[in-house]
């Protein structure tokens, strides 16, 4: 189903929070639909779900799921 | 595993500033103990908590709001807990989530504090999902124990724990889950703390008594500090003498009018008994493998004691001095050690006496610095004679480890 732009920004602010996306250092303040992909699929590939770079159920649940505050190094780009 | 940092020291302090309102405190204590234990099992870490002042590691509880804690939490679910890397040392725990040991419901307190501990002593998250150091709380796991990857990342960062305890011994490990500790007295500092007693035990440990806890000696490092009863249950602290005897395998400890018998960490039947023919609160007791008898000490006197035959203590006690020459009056604790010699201690300090009982030349010396692997003392309590290498005050433990090679070193020259 289409997501809403709240869900779609949680999402974004998930995987900004814990280390999947990397604000632009410079340049425009919103990510280019194939940064949020990567950084999707990064998520989905650490957590052992399907890796379809898409926001799909099993990957909102998954960001619902309690967890530590520190980020995740799994975002070789952001990590670097 | 991911490091993001290391402490240049391994034996840390650590200070609980609050509890969660959702535990009882001794269980929420015991769950916090026993979160630093699964670390110090299999790393050359010890973890000495204090009641006042500065620590290493600093545990504490807040919400939404918080004084000193820029990171908010967000009410109960979603983010538990928080830490700093090394060598910041705190870690922080949401005070909204339901804390709780034992049971699946809610948040398994132990579990995420030795998470969050993981990251303060360095360590990223993993990406095993599995692992402790997963960044998502999988829940509570009745008999939980690190990952490979978590054992892995911790030995990266400070080495592996030198197996003290043979195989035979982990049937006598600590029990796993965390007895419930009567009020224990605060916990001792081993570099200060004049000895209540030490001990020789089982399969040549060396255990250091103050107050309510005891802790092992090994020439690589001192192990963390238990409750006396969490070992021996059923025994008390801030015992007078504690004496293994390889001949009967029996340990006794002394208290007041009182003596404990146990064989390994059981204790036998019919005890504790009352002192009757040696006087009470004694100082120190020694096994002597020369003659295979038990030696009490008292101000000035000694008893000796044969375990198996009925001793005639009609001509005791009798001069210290007159038997174990140099040694001061009252010591506070004694041993023969594995290196055929006797230790007394007393203060800050120790003799050590040849197989004559005779005090070598160079004593007494720092227990702290030779035995207890603390900073140097300053200069001036080096003792005259000894040759203790003098050293800087105040250094602390490096990673090159040059405090830890002189320290090693003086403790090898020691336990040589």
């Amino acid at each position: 189903r289409a997501l809403g732009p709240a869900e779609k920004e949680a999402a974004v602010d998930y995987l900004l929070q814990y280390g999947y996306l990397q604000k632009p250092l410079e340049g425009p303040d919103d990510f280019r639909p194939e940064d949020i992909t990567e950084a999707l699929r990064a998520f989905q590939e650490a957590s052992e779900l399907p890796v379809s770079g898409q926001l799909d159920d099993a990957t909102r649940a998954r960001m619902r799921q309690p967890r530590c505050g520190l980020e995740d190094p799994f975002n070789q780009k952001t990590l670097k | 595993y991911l490091l993001l940092g290391r402490w240049r020291k391994k034996h840390l302090t650590f200070r609980i500033l609050n509890m969660p309102s959702t535990l009882p405190p001794h269980t929420a204590r015991a769950a916090l103990l026993q979160a630093f234990q699964y670390w110090s099992k299999v790393a050359p870490l010890t973890f000495r908590e204090v009641q006042a002042g500065w620590a290493d590691i600093r545990l504490s509880f807040h919400g939404r709001q918080s004084l000193y804690c820029s990171k908010n939490f967000d009410g109960p679910g979603r983010v538990l807990a928080h830490a700093d890397i090394p060598e910041l040392g705190s870690v922080h725990f949401d005070e909204d989530e339901l804390w709780t040991e034992g049971t699946y419901q809610g948040v398994n307190l132990r579990i995420i504090a030795a998470h969050e501990l993981g990251h303060a002593l360095g360590l990223g998250h993993s990406r095993y999902t599995r692992a402790l150091m997963a960044p998502v709380y999988t829940g509570y796991r009745p008999h939980f124990k690190l990952h490979p990857d978590d054992v892995a990342g911790i030995q990266a960062l400070y080495g592996k724990k030198i197996p003290e305890i043979n195989d035979e011994e982990e049937e006598t490990e600590l029990p796993t889950i965390p007895q419930m500790p009567r009020e224990p007295g605060p916990m001792p500092d081993p570099c200060s703390a004049e000895l209540d007693a030490m001990m020789l035990g089982p399969r040549g440990k060396t255990y250091a008594f103050k107050g309510s806890y005891v802790w092992t000696v090994t020439d690589s490092g001192l192990g963390p500090l238990f409750q006396v009863s969490a070992l021996w249950e059923g025994l008390p602290g801030n015992l007078d003498a504690a004496v293994y005897s390889p001949r009967t395998q029996w340990i006794h400890f002394f208290k007041g009018d009182k003596v404990w018998r146990y064989t390994n960490f059981k204790m036998s039947p019919g005890f504790p008994k009352k002192l009757k023919r040696v006087e009470p609160n004694l100082d120190a007791a020694l096994y002597w493998p020369v003659n295979q008898k038990v030696f009490l000490f008292k101000g000035s006197g000694y008893w000796q004691w044969d375990e198996l035959a009925r001793t005639d203590f009609s001509h005791y006690p009798k001069p210290i001095k007159k038997l174990f020459t140099g040694v001061p009056e009252q010591p506070s604790a004694a041993m023969s050690w594995q290196d055929g010699r006797v230790y007394f201690f007393k203060g800050k300090q120790y003799w050590r006496l040849n197989r004559q009982l005779l005090v070598e030349k160079g004593y007494p010396r720092d227990t702290a610095h030779n035995w207890m692997h603390c900073n140097p003392q300053t200069p001036d309590t080096t003792p005259s004679g000894g040759n203790t290498t003098p050293s800087a005050t105040g250094t602390d433990y490096s990673p090159t480890g040059t405090t830890l090679d002189t320290t090693s070193s003086a403790l090898d020259s020691t336990l040589n």
